[in-house]
Parts: structure tokens; C-alpha cells; sequence
């Protein structure tokens, strides 16, 4: 699974997700990537979430939207939100997988509860950086 | 003030014994070319819509992620991608399920989002979208790789002599 989220200078977010699923699965067998809400999310107003990791964990915790919610709902600072539901919530239904996570602030996270995930950012003026591990 | 990107390329990384420095080179040259394809939009002052587009359609092209040309197999040695796309700007959102030939599923998913007042097209549907935009299409040759094709057939075999492990990142694709 791949995935980008982004800020543009006009302050507008968006998010994007696509995958091959997982090797070896079932004919008909969906994931969360193309599920809004579960794989992938964006809303001006709270965040923009592209997720990677075990696609029926994402769905059944609906893990982008909960992190919109906590965010809308709960208050809760966006990087406070995403962190506490791929390392709490997702290890707790024995789930594994990350996010990116961005804010309209410009606030980012790249949480993960698995050994790594490919991923890299930039910001404007900045230099991009990669990580894997 | 000023704009951000991030990309994934998915959480089924190469366990790190296994990763050559040679290897991890590739992965972050791949990561590098498609922080630029992303941050090429941005910095012209374009959209955040276009901006995942195209660092997507990137990583889509990189054989190296499990998405477009990099794709891995079904159970049956085919491939069934899905992909999603929303703007932040009125939760607008297209997606694709279950689709495979056309070489940039996040272009499909967009197409679904501006061609149509739906979110989510599954199979032949949203393959019927993808000809009226025109999209490009390509052979299974072009999405086959060894390394995945390998990967089906160490499964397969696990699966079938009972030494399959339960390894999450098996279920990261």
C-alpha cells in the first residue's frame, strides 16, 4: 500500500491512498485503502490520513475517522489523536500497520506499530527526508 | 504558512536483517524521486488534490511498493488494486475497489470523484469509467514482478505444508 497526504499553500489538505492489497488474498477481498474514513481521509478542518498496515483492523476501528473525531469531538491535538490510535487502540485488537497524519496547521505524523514503514516528507523551504525503519 | 507532503510506502517492510545497504539505497532513492514529483506541484503553487495525485501515480510506478506496477498477487496469480482519493475542501471523495489493467488506480479514484456522484466503484463499473476518461491501460506484463510472484508462490506453499506464520506484516501486503 502507498499513500500521500498533503498541505498546500492555500491551506487546503488532501489525502490519497492505493494498494495491491495483500499477497496471496482471497478473489473479492477489500481493504481499508479505498474505504473513506478507514484507509483515507481528508477535511479542511481537522486532518488528511493515509493509512498502510492489516486492512481489517483499519476497518473495523475506522481509524482515519476516529482520528477526525477526537480532533472534531474530543479536542484532542491531531498528533495526540493519530499517535494514540495506531499505537494504543490498533495494538489493543492485535492490528499492525501506520498513518501519516497532517493538520492544516502544518502539524505531521508518521506513527507506526510494526518494525517500519517507507516514508518520506518535505516542507516548503526545506529539505525532503526518508525513513524505513 | 507554507506547504507540507508526506508519503508512505507501505508498513510490509523488509524485516531489517534482510535489507541490503544496497536495497535500503533503492528504497530511499524511490521515496526521494517521489517527494519531488509531489513537491514539484506544491511548489508551483498547486492544489494539495494534485499534489497526492501525483506523488501517488509515483509510487504507483515504482515497482518497488505494493501498488500499480508493483502490485501483488491474488490467491489466483492476478491482481486486484483499490484505491481512494478525498479533498479536504468539502469532503469530496472517489474510490476504486477489485480493478486491474489500468496503470494509475489513484487517477480512476479521482475520475469516480469528478466524472460521477458516486465515492466508491467496484470491478467492471469503474473500469467502464476508466476508458470514458481515457485513462491508460496496460498488459499484466507490466505489473508482474519476480520478487511478487515469488512472494505468492512462498505463501502458497506454506500454506500448504502448514508453516505459514502468523507474521502481521503478512497482512501489510
Amino acid at each position: 500500500t502507498v499513500g500521500a497526504v498533503a498541505l498546500d499553500r492555500a491551506g487546503n489538505l488532501a489525502a490519497a491512498t492505493s494498494t495491491g492489497g495483500m499477497t496471496g488474498k482471497r478473489a473479492g477481498r477489500i481493504g481499508d485503502s479505498p474505504i473513506i474514513g478507514a484507509g483515507t481521509f481528508a477535511d479542511d478542518t481537522t486532518c488528511a490520513v493515509s493509512a498502510t498496515g492489516d486492512g481489517e483492523a483499519f476497518i473495523r476501528l475506522l481509524v482515519a475517522h476516529e482520528i477526525d473525531a477526537r480532533i472534531r469531538l474530543g479536542a484532542q491535538p491531531m498528533s495526540e489523536a493519530a499517535r494514540a490510535v495506531v499505537i494504543d487502540d490498533l495494538s489493543a485488537i492485535g492490528g499492525s500497520g501506520g498513518l501519516i497524519s497532517l493538520a492544516r496547521d502544518g502539524a505531521l505524523v508518521m506513527p507506526f506499530n510494526c518494525e517500519g514503514m517507507y516514508r518520506g516528507c518535505v516542507r516548503d523551504g526545506g529539505a525532503p527526508e526518508t525513513h524505513i525503519y | 504558512s507554507g506547504f507540507v507532503l508526506a508519503i508512505h510506502g507501505g508498513a510490509g517492510v523488509l524485516p531489517r536483517d534482510d535489507m541490503s545497504p544496497e536495497r535500503e539505497a533503492a528504497y530511499h532513492a524511490a521515496l526521494g524521486r517521489v517527494l519531488a514529483a509531489g513537491q514539484s506541484v506544491l511548489t508551483a503553487d498547486g492544489a494539495a488534490l494534485d499534489a497526492v495525485t501525483a506523488a501517488v501515480m509515483a509510487l504507483e510506478d515504482e515497482p518497488l511498493f505494493n501498488a500499480g506496477r508493483g502490485a501483488v498477487f491474488t490467491r489466483d496469480g492476478r491482481h486486484e488494486m483499490d484505491a481512494a482519493i478525498m479533498d479536504g475542501r468539502g469532503r469530496r471523495a472517489g474510490a476504486v475497489a477489485g480493478i486491474a489493467g489500468v496503470r494509475n488506480p489513484v487517477l480512476l479514484a479521482r475520475a469516480v470523484m469528478e466524472r460521477t456522484d458516486h465515492v466508491l466503484m467496484a470491478g467492471t463499473g469503474a473500469l467502464q469509467i476508466a476508458r470514458a476518461a481515457g485513462l491508460a491501460f496496460e498488459d499484466d506484463a507490466y505489473f508482474y514482478t519476480q520478487e511478487r510472484w515469488d512472494s505468492l508462490q512462498e505463501t502458497l506453499r506454506m500454506e500448504a505444508d502448514g508453516t505459514l506464520d502468523d507474521d502481521p506484516s503478512r497482512r501489510h501486503g
